[in-house]
């Protein structure tokens, strides 16, 4: 079904998204 | 035109206040105009990181502005500031080229574009700090459309910071 696949896509672009947010390093303060 | 133009800050305006009510602050924050006194922000703000905006820091913003829009404008100011102070003093972050949110419009006038640009900004501040996993993982639950939204938004900031 091209719709879930689509909904599957854009799941995993979000996933992707937001589990790279969560390794992405913070910068050293001010 | 930015990937936020085209969703119009109005639907970020209104997927950021619903992030916004996972924090369960106390002050009111499911409306606009609710939020245009500051209270809400400057609560949600020190559920983020306790450590900088402390009591003594939120004691500074004046809980019952009512319709008194200098009120307003003064706590949103407070607030704003702190933002960006704790962008450079904690996230070790300087934002540039982000049109900052007018605070008038927001005080005077309601203006959700310009409460969605402050909102943006807390956002950012959530997802870059220690606690940043709870937050994230907050978002991650949330209706598909609005973690969407989130995703331009955060795209949006990251795109304007600089170490």
């Amino acid at each position: 079904d091209p719709n879930m696949k689509g909904a599957a896509a854009n799941e995993g672009v979000l996933a992707n998204f937001f589990n790279s947010l969560l390794s992405k390093k913070t910068g050293v303060p001010g | 035109m930015s990937a936020l133009e085209a969703l119009g800050r109005g639907q970020l305006c209104d997927s950021l206040l619903t992030w916004i009510q996972t924090f369960a602050v106390e002050a009111p924050c499911s409306a606009v105009d609710e939020m245009t006194s500051g209270v809400a922000m400057a609560q949600v703000l020190q559920k983020i990181d306790g450590m900088y905006f402390t009591d003594a820091w939120i004691s500074r913003i004046k809980p019952d502005v009512g319709d008194n829009w200098r009120l307003k404008i003064s706590n949103l100011k407070k607030i704003l500031k702190g933002i960006l102070d704790y962008n450079h003093e904690v996230l070790g972050q300087q934002i540039n080229d982000f049109t900052l949110p007018d605070i008038s419009l927001i005080a005077e006038h309601s203006d959700a574009a310009e409460l969605g640009r402050m909102l943006q900004l807390i956002l950012g501040c959530a997802v870059n700090c220690e606690q940043k996993q709870e937050y994230i993982q907050t978002i991650m639950m949330m209706e598909e459309s609005v973690q969407h939204v989130v995703m331009t938004a955060i795209q949006e900031l990251m795109s304007k910071e600089s170490p």
